[in-house]
């Protein structure tokens, strides 16, 4: 792909921190 | 169904369904939807955002989706 290293750190960090919200938000909801 | 309005679902749809490595931007947003305002994509990509259904990628521009690979 055209992304520099520096980006797709910061796109995998992004990813990692949004999957925990999604976990968070589910565990509030039950 | 999942807990969303009718136009955060049709935002969803699109990052999920965009193939680009950084993920689609609000402009091709705005493209695609033609029925939506620009304030109201920004808020429905901040709810998804806040709800960890989406993320930021390159810049607060491009979003990719949780559930998309």
């Amino acid at each position: 792909s055209g992304l520099t290293e520096e980006q797709k750190r910061r796109i995998e960090e992004n990813r990692q921190k949004a999957l925990a919200r999604r976990a968070e938000r589910l565990a509030a909801q039950r | 169904v999942n807990g969303l309005t009718a136009h955060q679902s049709q935002v969803l749809n699109l990052i999920k369904n965009c193939p680009v490595p950084e993920g689609m931007s609000l402009q091709e947003l705005k493209l695609q939807l033609h029925n939506m305002s620009m304030s109201t994509i920004k808020q429905a990509v901040e709810f998804l955002s806040s709800e960890g259904h989406i993320y930021s990628t390159v810049d607060d521009d491009h979003y990719k989706s949780t559930d998309a690979e």
